[in-house]
């Protein structure tokens, strides 16, 4: 278990094997 | 008044057309089943480039939503295939030759758009059966109007059973509920009679 | 006692409800409606090396679940990102600036868990809104409670309207139900009023 608040990378999602989604330009037709 | 077994058998009833796709009715254009897009003629999808993908932070491409996603059952916001402007095609080969009778158009309910509305919806539209995938004037088979403020599904009969049976079916969006940019179709049916 | 036609009344607004994501509110959270997910923060994902894809008997990779799977609809048993331990983040990017007032939590229900139990299903959490993906203190908008007893999909009210719209929120998950070794997040939910 961790402790204390939110810590490290914030670049871990980019570390990870998994496609990333993310939205660059506003919101996909809907 | 009813009783509580006249209540259960009411519930189960209404369970089991909703499990059944919610129409009881075989989607001859449901891709799994066999249905298959053949063309958008001179639709183009509406590309927003928003849609990222990457791996390891190198991007990789932009997605978006084929046109067959029409054919597919999932409904979800954002599911669907978007064409600009107002008017549309698609060409769909259904999974066997039909006799069309009815057709399904589905969007997202009002409830869930995070815009508070559905003005990308399609309004007027027809449908066309056709001999081949180039005939560029089928056989009409109806020309409906898709009700914003109706239900989240939408049936539409056929004028009339047509004397001919089909395997390829044109749909042809006319307009849109007020979209500047965009229609957004989330799925499109097609029940019938197997031709004999 | 009640008329058939009522109980119709009852049981079609039931399925309709039903039919719009069963909350019938918009989710701003969806990936397909817009959502990302920014970021674990420091939460590591729990790998079981246990799914090993191949392809012509060559074994290609093991897969887990990313976090992506928390802003999808599915959730089906092991449709879940698991991460280590009991405490664990996930900062989501919304489709849009919204004023967060309610938050749905889904687990599978323990009927269709073939271990018998949810112990994996998160317990305490909390949820922040933040200006931006970096901020490490963001402001509160609610400490929670998943109850293990309680319905598969359960939804929390937070405290009062923030003033402040946010397009970015962190989920934090402070205790589980007792699984040693990781936690399972199927479904976040973040609802609200658009800002102006």
């Amino acid at each position: 278990p961790m402790s204390g608040g939110p810590c490290c990378s914030h670049a871990r999602l980019a570390r990870t094997p998994y496609l990333v989604l993310s939205y660059v330009n506003g919101l996909p037709p809907i | 008044g009813i009783t509580e077994a006249q209540a259960r058998v009411i519930v189960n009833n209404a369970l089991k057309l909703y499990s059944q796709d919610k129409t009881g009715m075989v989607d001859f254009a449901l891709e799994s089943g066999g249905g298959s897009i053949l063309s958008t003629r001179c639709s183009e999808t509406y590309e927003t480039k928003t849609a990222l993908l990457s791996l390891f932070g190198i991007p990789l491409w932009y997605f978006s939503q084929s046109p067959r996603v029409v054919i597919q059952p999932d409904i979800y916001p954002g599911n669907c295939w978007a064409f600009k402007g107002s008017q549309g095609f698609l060409v769909v080969r259904l999974s066997m030759k039909i006799h069309p009778t009815v057709f399904t158009v589905e969007h997202i309910p009002k409830t869930l758009s995070p815009m508070g509305n559905i003005s990308s919806a399609p309004k007027d539209f027809a449908v066309y059966g056709l001999e081949n995938e180039y005939q560029e004037e089928g056989q009409p088979l109806g020309q409906f109007t898709y009700n914003q403020e109706g239900e989240s599904l939408q049936m539409f009969q056929a004028l009339e059973i047509p004397d001919k049976a089909f395997q390829i079916v044109e749909l042809r969006i006319l307009s849109n509920w007020g979209h500047p940019e965009y229609t957004c179709l989330y799925r499109f049916r097609v029940h019938g009679q197997p031709a004999q």
